[in-house]
């Protein structure tokens, strides 16, 4: 399923 | 973070530093699109709203922080600072912003990981990044000559984001599990939307001259 991943990125 | 992902980010850091210095040197914004620096501000301010409630490491909050801040100096710069602010093509930079607002927004409401404020509008900035350089593009089409500063900065984003690609391709490979399908398709979109000025970029340098638009 979709799982909010990690917001490492800018 | 691996090197394709920092040359990204120090490649649009860079494009940014650009964009600014050839504002404050020429005292002209002549041919760079309000529309656009306006849409990015949008973008940083939906998208680093995490700022005020997770840390990742100090490279990224500062990263955004800079984002932020230098985002809002050159929309300052473009609405209010007195001889820079006469520059402005206001009369051929006319693009609706709202068609890109919109639609992004109504996407970011269908097409995301989680029902809940901040994620929406963290989704609506990916999808918005996408597309927020089309008035620049635009305004670029229309006033045909690109002076070298602009023609560099554009090219600089678009770079930023090939090399976002690259990136995600490395960490494939080598992160067990990592994918995220939302920043990979608008990601992918948004380099495609370089592609055009690309390859009228790199002609314009490979003949030595400054480059045109076709008509």
């Amino acid at each position: 399923g979709a799982q909010p991943c990690e917001k490492d990125e800018l | 973070m691996n090197i394709f992902r920092l040359a990204g980010d120090m490649t649009h850091l860079l494009s940014i530093i650009v964009l600014l210095l050839k504002i404050q040197a020429t005292k002209s914004c002549a041919g760079v699109s309000l529309k656009t620096q306006e849409l990015y501000a949008v973008v940083f301010v939906t998208r680093y709203l995490d700022l005020f409630y997770s840390f990742i490491s100090l490279y990224n909050t500062v990263m955004k922080i800079i984002f932020l801040l230098t985002a809002f100096t050159i929309i300052w710069y473009m609405r209010k600072h007195k001889v820079v602010c006469q520059t402005y093509d206001k009369e051929q930079d006319t693009f609706r912003v709202l068609f890109l607002i919109v639609p992004c927004f109504v996407l970011a409401l269908l097409v995301n990981h989680e029902m809940s404020v901040t994620e929406v509008l963290w989704t609506f900035s990916i999808y918005l990044e996408a597309v927020a350089i089309l008035p620049q593009l635009v305004l670029l089409q229309r006033t045909k000559n690109v002076d070298n500063l602009t023609g560099n900065y554009i090219f600089m984003l678009g770079s930023y984001r090939a090399l976002y690609l690259v990136n995600w391709v490395y960490r494939y490979f080598t992160e067990l599990g990592y994918r995220q399908w939302i920043v990979w398709v608008s990601g992918t979109v948004q380099t495609c939307v370089y592609l055009d000025f690309f390859y009228y970029y790199v002609q314009a340098w490979r003949n030595n001259e400054r480059m045109k638009l076709p008509g």
